[in-house]
């Protein structure tokens, strides 16, 4: 079990339309 | 080579490691390539859900915020692919749908905030994340559910919409009322055309349809209600529009068949439990139209009547019924323009739009309530059939 008094990290999230950019390259090297 | 000892499940800790290389084969083997009919049918409601969860769990606890997010990101963009791919297939958007809701109840189940730990046993709460705070993932795959939901609502309407002027308003069940044609109108419908005709009982086995594939993919509830209540939308939408577009469809044997067949469309509800879903309600307008069918139109009486009864329609709507109104025998008269006069100086000071249609495009908006599930991550299996055997259990 975690250990109650460490907070966790929150992880910056970008928004729907800009992972859809991140992913155009990895969608470009697939046949 | 290691011996394989099966482990007791007790000693699994509900996660599912993998490799970073494998990444793009776990979301093509889980998401792209999956087949909701095919081997999903036996699979338990959500476990693509639960797998994705339980992968990313690992990737928290080795603290690699990188293998997170690219396991979020894939995850997201896949699901997005595949509904671009098959977003006209009602059972992929529904199986996505109810995963995607499912995944994101599981971000929140085992968030580590106590508001969403409320019905953990003691167990789900230790599976908790331990180093990373997702809240802002949560929005991004609220968003996208928001997006499916959408999808499912356009492709559930394709489907939906060619059958309900045929089932709705010209076919007709109860001969008995209804055999008497209005004078001077032809059938719309040749005879040909008649064969391929849908009837409400193709609307009704339609709905039993898209219910059974929702609640076979797990779809919570809650959602079910409220599909089911944009579904009647639609239904009394089109048929409204189209009965005040119609002289032929205004007369006082075609408000029985509405009146008939919106009762059938009731106790399709009540034998799906879900006559509290609002549904019944989105029906109000043609309901109230078919009754307008039906009422005396000529004293003062009867419009104050009128008037009084009809308050989910606008006065636009009431005046065109009146106006389209057609009878079916010698006994009845047409409405008076006198006492179309009168409803409208009676309904002068109601403030409403002047719309004659619906917007049959409309979406109500969409929630998706917190939905914790009991099932223990530590328990669950892949089956052979997903070719996940590069994921270990732990």
């Amino acid at each position: 079990p975690r250990p109650s008094s460490r907070p966790r990290i929150l992880l910056k999230a970008p928004t729907l339309a800009e992972m859809e950019e991140m992913n155009i390259s990895e969608e470009e090297e697939s046949p | 080579h290691p011996v394989n000892i099966p482990r007791r499940e007790k000693d699994f800790q509900g996660m599912l490691e993998y490799k970073k290389e494998d990444e793009l084969k776990l979301v093509k083997n889980l998401i792209l390539e999956l087949k909701p009919r095919g081997v999903a049918v036996n699979l338990i409601p959500g476990l693509p859900a639960y797998i994705l969860f339980m992968c990313l769990r690992h990737a928290d606890y080795v603290n690699d915020d990188q293998k997170v997010r690219t396991l979020l990101t894939s995850t997201i963009n896949s699901i997005k692919k595949i509904l671009k791919k098959r977003g006209d297939d009602f059972e992929t958007v529904s199986f996505w749908l109810a995963n995607t809701c499912r995944f994101l109840h599981c971000l929140k189940q085992y968030s580590g905030d106590e508001a969403f730990m409320k019905h953990n046993t003691q167990r789900q709460n230790e599976h908790c994340l331990s180093n990373f705070d997702l809240a802002e993932y949560r929005q991004v795959i609220s968003d996208l559910a928001i997006q499916i939901y959408q999808q499912l609502i356009k492709c559930m309407e394709n489907i939906l919409q060619p059958m309900i002027v045929s089932g709705m308003l010209e076919h007709e069940t109860i001969q008995g009322v209804s055999g008497v044609k209005p004078t001077g109108l032809r059938k719309r419908t040749s005879s040909i055309a008649d064969e391929g005709t849908y009837t409400l009982d193709s609307i009704l086995r339609q709905l039993s349809a898209f219910h059974s594939t929702m609640c076979q993919h797990g779809t919570d509830p809650e959602l079910i209600k409220q599909v089911v209540k944009q579904q009647f939308y639609i239904i009394g939408a089109v048929t409204l529009n189209n009965l005040l577009l119609r002289k032929d469809m205004c007369s006082w044997s075609k408000g029985m068949q509405i009146r008939y067949n919106v009762s059938q469309l009731e106790e399709w509800l009540r034998d799906k439990g879900l006559m509290t879903c609002g549904a019944k309600e989105t029906l109000e307008p043609l309901i109230q139209a078919a009754q307008l069918l039906q009422v005396k139109k000529k004293t003062d009486e009867d419009a104050e009547a009128i008037c009084s009864m009809c308050l989910a329609l606008t006065t636009a709507q009431i005046v065109k019924v009146l106006n389209l109104y057609t009878p079916v025998n010698e006994f009845e008269e047409r409405v008076s323009v006198a006492f179309i006069r009168t409803i409208q100086t009676r309904l002068r000071d109601r403030c409403e739009s002047p719309q004659l249609l619906m917007d049959t495009k409309m979406i109500y908006p969409v929630t998706f309530p917190f939905s914790p599930s009991s099932l223990a991550l530590e328990t669950i299996q892949i089956p052979g059939s997903l070719n996940l055997a590069f994921l270990t259990r732990v």
